[in-house]
């Protein structure tokens, strides 16, 4: 995965176990 | 894959139970309607749906088991499909009109001070004039939402090792959920003939659905040069990841 992929907000959303509602 | 140990009925109720919640856009659209003013509350509606989006895809059974690019791969593919067929669904009891938010409901006058979008405003009242006609049911809609996400890219990451396995997964999926979609047909009570023309009715409206996206991916991106509207974060993101892969 290229360093621009791991940038990518949606990348992030993906990832992360909380919902991306709490985030935004 | 979770999705191949579920029954097409059990996979129906998760896909449901993955709705994304209403999305409002909590204030009022600046009078007179404006291009401006439109592409504004248009595209800030868009930025707060496409953040459920990835909630909801995240809850479709199987898509989290495929690899990260695939996962952001399809999503990029797919995200103005899944907005407008959820527009479609919104707007199915308000002919002539298009339900964009409970407190966003635009006719095609309005739509018009918009330039280029009353083409795409007049083939979104015609695709769900269509499924009005076809009396499209809550499960069928879920299931067509989950074909598109998973129908959404052929060419997806390299195919060697798991990036292979992601993609068999992924052909997988769109086997299952179009089990699910022949089982929620099925309890429609029609002849076996006639339920086979309505799958196909159903699935030849996807094809509709990827040029009207195409359509709206061109003129947003229009909209974006032109300066009308300022695109921020994740739907700039979107929008630049989708003319990527159309170049």
């Amino acid at each position: 995965t290229s360093l621009k992929e791991k940038h990518k907000i949606l990348h992030r959303l993906l990832q992360n176990s909380t919902s991306p509602v709490d985030l935004a | 894959l979770v999705s191949a140990v579920l029954s097409p009925q059990e996979l129906i109720s998760r896909i449901i139970e993955a709705e994304p919640p209403e999305t409002y856009l909590m204030k009022d659209v600046k009078r007179p309607f404006t291009e401006a003013n439109v592409m504004m509350s248009l595209t800030n509606l868009a930025d707060k749906e496409l953040v459920h989006m990835i909630t909801w895809a995240k809850k479709i059974p199987g898509f989290v088991e495929l690899s990260l690019l695939d996962q952001v791969h399809l999503l990029e593919c797919c995200w103005l499909e899944v907005l407008m067929l959820g527009l479609m669904w919104r707007s199915v009891d308000h002919p002539g009109k298009l339900m964009f938010s409970p407190d966003l409901i635009l006719s095609r006058d309005e739509g018009s001070c918009v330039q280029g979008f009353v083409e795409i405003f007049d083939m979104l009242l015609a695709a769900t004039a269509r499924f009005r006609e076809l009396q499209l049911q809550k499960e069928e809609y879920v299931c067509l939402k989950a074909l598109i996400l998973f129908n959404s890219n052929l060419c997806l990451s390299s195919s060697e090792g798991e990036e292979l396995q992601s993609r068999t997964k992924v052909m997988r999926l769109l086997d299952s959920v179009t089990d699910a979609l022949v089982w929620a047909i099925s309890k429609t009570g029609l002849s076996f003939q006639q339920r086979s023309t309505r799958q196909a009715r159903l699935l030849m409206l996807l094809s509709h659905i990827r040029h009207l996206s195409n359509k709206g991916i061109d003129h947003l991106h229009c909209m974006k040069m032109r300066n009308v509207v300022p695109l921020y974060d994740l739907l700039l993101e979107m929008l630049d990841a989708h003319i990527m892969h159309g170049s």
